[in-house]
Formats: structure tokens, C-alpha cells, sequence
């Protein structure tokens, strides 16, 4: 189905947002 | 941790759920922490995505007859395409000042949005593929109401003909939403109740057939063969009926899974 697909792929944007913006809090813990 | 009843809503929403949950620790541990990296492309690539769901959601809308997603879905549309706003004037606010708190804040509640936004869409999406399997298994109830009133081989085969590609249908379609369930107790209960269905059904036919026997040969005994053949049909039905009731079932008990 299209819309499990564009979920799929609002799911992997955000995890990479997140990863991006958790990096830089992790180094200073 | 949020919790999802069904497998795909599952593996597409538990790790970003996971990930929020590390993103709000991580901020709260370092609340004065290190300055924020440039976040301009993955907000952008979040929005596209948001964009195209949004789109696609529309179209879902536009082509279903189901008024219940007609009505829920569009405020899960919304709900995403507000939080993706929310990301972007994170981004926005961290270009000017990449120890911003106030778009740290943003960036969290935008994530959060994202997530509680596209599970309702999902969820939403859903609740209308349960209601096809719901609508199939009404069909099937309607046409063992109709058992009662067969009085001739002709109206068997008839009510047979109508019966059987109804009966596969709901079984082949409660049989796959089964295995997609996360909730174990949820799952015992449909397989049991379609194993019963299964076993049943050719046993009300078998009674109906001897009812209609009984009564071509003159009608002694007619009476206990319609009561037997009732209390099948009845049978059939309270299953079907809690395979309903399951079916709409989405809470998750912690306490039953463990």
C-alpha cells in the first residue's frame, strides 16, 4: 500500500534527523 | 514506549519511537549541551517525505468510500504537516543560534508530532481495513440468519452457493489479519474462534440437510431437527461475533503479554 510506503519513508527521515541532531548532545555526555 | 497492535504499524513506528524517547534523554541530560549541527537537510528530507504522505493521504481519502477514514484521516494529516512545520522552524531558530533551548524544544515536540501524527495515519488506515474484514463477516452472519427459513434442497443449494465464497473470504482475511496482530491473547482468541467457524459450518449444513429430509417425509422429529439446526447456526454466529469484537480490539495489555 502507497500509504505504508510514505510512512516508511517519513519514519527513516526522522531517524535521520534525530541521529543528526542526538550526535552532538552524545559527545557531551 | 509507545506500543503498536499490529506488526507493520510496528516495525515501521518502533524505532523512531525509540529514538524520540533517546532524543528527549539526551536533551534533558545535557541541557546546556554542545552546539547543535546544522539540521537544514534531514528537516528538509523530513518535510518531503511529510509531503508526499500527505499527498498520498489525500488520495486515499479522494478514492475510499469509508466515511469514518474520510473523517479521522485528514486531522492525522494535519497533525504530521504541523509538526513537520515545527521541525522546520527548529532548523530555522538553530541556524541563529545553535544552543537555542527554545528550538531544542521545538525539535523535540516536532519529533514527537511527526511520530504521534503518522502513528493516527496509520492507525486510522487501519481501522478501515479491519472494517472491509468486519463488513464480510456481517455477510456471513446475514446469511446464517437466513438458515431458518430453508425448507427445500433447491434453497440449500442456493444458500450454499452464497455461503461458501463468503466464508472462505472471511477465512482467508481473518486468518492474515491474525498473523499481523502483536497482542498474543488477540491472536488465540481469532484462531480459536475461526477454527470453530471452520469445524461448524459443515455441520450446520449437515443438519439443515436433515431437517429438510425430515420435513419432505412427513415431519415427525421436525421439530428437534430445526432446534439443533438453530442452536449451529447460533453457534456459528457468537463466534463470528467475537471475532468481531477482537477485531476491533487495538489496546494492549502489558500484563496479559507477559
Amino acid at each position: 500500500e502507497m500509504i505504508l510506503e510514505a510512512a516508511k519513508s517519513i519514519a527513516a527521515a526522522t531517524s535521520a534527523l534525530i541521529k543528526a541532531a542526538s550526535s552532538a548532545q552524545r559527545e557531551l555526555i | 514506549m509507545p506500543v503498536f497492535h499490529t506488526k507493520t504499524i510496528e516495525s515501521i513506528l518502533e524505532p523512531v519511537a525509540q529514538q524520540v524517547s533517546r532524543l528527549v534523554i539526551l536533551h534533558e541530560e545535557a541541557e546546556d549541551g554542545n552546539a547543535m549541527p546544522d539540521l537544514g537537510r534531514p528537516v528538509q528530507a523530513v518535510s518531503m517525505a511529510v509531503t508526499n504522505l500527505v499527498k498520498v493521504g489525500k488520495e486515499t481519502i479522494n478514492s475510499s468510500d469509508d466515511a469514518l477514514l474520510k473523517q479521522d484521516m485528514p486531522t492525522a494529516l494535519h497533525r504530521v504537516e504541523s509538526a513537520s512545520r515545527l521541525l522546520e522552524e527548529a532548523s530555522g531558530m538553530l541556524k541563529q543560534d545553535p544552543y537555542s533551548g527554545p528550538a531544542r524544544k521545538k525539535l523535540i515536540e516536532g519529533s514527537r508530532g511527526i511520530l504521534q501524527g503518522t502513528s493516527s495515519l496509520l492507525l486510522c488506515f487501519d481501522e478501515s481495513e479491519v472494517r472491509k474484514i468486519i463488513r464480510e463477516c456481517k455477510r456471513v452472519l446475514d446469511y446464517l440468519a437466513v438458515a431458518e427459513v430453508i425448507e427445500t434442497m433447491e434453497d440449500l443449494v442456493h444458500f450454499l452457493k452464497n455461503l461458501s465464497p463468503c466464508l472462505s473470504k472471511v477465512s482467508r482475511e481473518v486468518s492474515a489479519r491474525e498473523k499481523e496482530l502483536t497482542h498474543q491473547v488477540h491472536r488465540e482468541i481469532l484462531v480459536r474462534c475461526l477454527e470453530q467457524v471452520k469445524t461448524l459450518a459443515p455441520i450446520l449444513i449437515c443438519s439443515m440437510k436433515i431437517f429438510i429430509h425430515i420435513i419432505s417425509q412427513g415431519g415427525k422429529g421436525a421439530e428437534e431437527a430445526a432446534e439443533n439446526r438453530n442452536y449451529l447456526s447460533g453457534r456459528m454466529s457468537d463466534e463470528l461475533n467475537e471475532i468481531i469484537r477482537v477485531l476491533q480490539l487495538t489496546t494492549y495489555d502489558e500484563e496479559e503479554w507477559d
